[in-house]
């Protein structure tokens, strides 16, 4: 069973990389 | 040499931990800037992620009681927090002014700020999950102390009985984490002790047991067959001692054991 904390760790890294994804594509353009 | 210690941390922090380093040179590189996109929804979703985090994390930390993990993760939850508001107030000023050079070093601050703090966290937790498997090897090797006293037939029943949950918790635990580590060598290590450990018990008991009846033949050979019985309890302890010592490596340890 994965550990709530890692879970929402999980989750908080992949909106943080959305978050950076957007910055990214501005970035490049 | 991998960067995170553990499959779990490894598969969470990795794609962002790329991702941020990009986005910083990227934006190192970029002399002026161009406008930056409305990043107020991207930020509320960080926001939501990081509340829910915290909230857990506090949860964990109270329902523990573990003292370490009780001092480690206040302050990588504070990390988090303060990432979160760095971002937000990045947004804000994104909004009135979408070439906002300070709100974009914040925008970077804030998610080097996630990442830092989300990583110290994980290290945290995991350090304290390591923690509970010392404890259980240490729990055998405090059954493996009381070998001495089995002097009969009944009590090594009783010894055996009580032995083989724990060496099994232990087994299933440690090979458990084994599989979680990224460091090859550091598995591999684990790995042999477990099975010096499978193969040294039989011994062990056959050991406990040659002793038992050689002595209550009253014969000779009973300091010869304690030394025995001594001999392999010193092995297999020294093994477990092995465990706990590699349980406790993480990557950085490297440098020093090469």
């Amino acid at each position: 069973d994965t550990p709530e904390m890692v879970k929402h760790a999980r989750i908080l890294a992949q909106a943080t990389s959305q978050l950076v994804n957007a910055l990214k594509c501005d970035a490049e353009t | 040499m991998p960067v995170f210690h553990t499959k779990t941390i490894e598969s969470i922090l990795e794609p962002v931990a790329q991702q941020v380093s990009r986005l910083v040179i990227l934006h190192e590189e970029a002399e002026d800037g161009n406008a930056m996109p409305d990043l107020a929804r991207p930020v509320q979703a960080v926001k939501l992620a990081v509340d829910n985090l915290v909230r857990v994390g506090y949860e964990t930390i109270n329902s523990s009681e573990d003292a370490i993990l009780k001092q480690d993760m206040p302050p990588a939850l504070n990390r988090v927090e303060e990432a979160s508001i760095l971002l937000i107030q990045a947004s804000d000023m994104l909004r009135s002014d979408p070439f906002s050079a300070p709100a974009r070093k914040k925008l970077i601050e804030g998610s080097r700020g996630i990442l830092q703090g989300t990583s110290a966290l994980l290290l945290a937790f995991d350090e304290s999950e390591v923690r509970k498997i010392i404890r259980i090897c240490k729990n055998v090797l405090e059954y493996l102390a009381i070998t001495e006293v089995v002097e009969t037939m009944e009590d090594l029943v009783t010894f055996v009985k009580n032995l083989s949950p724990v060496l099994t918790k232990m087994t299933k635990e440690v090979d458990g984490r084994q599989k979680e580590l990224t460091h090859q060598v550091h598995r591999e290590w684990l790995e042999r002790s477990l099975e010096q450990v499978k193969q040294l018990t039989p011994i062990l008991i056959s050991g406990i047991k040659i002793y038992i009846t050689t002595k209550s033949q009253g014969g000779q050979g009973v300091a010869e067959a304690q030394t025995n019985r001594d001999y392999v309890i010193g092995k297999v302890c020294n093994e477990i001692h092995e465990m706990i010592r590699v349980l406790q490596l993480t990557t950085y340890d490297e440098e020093e054991w090469d």
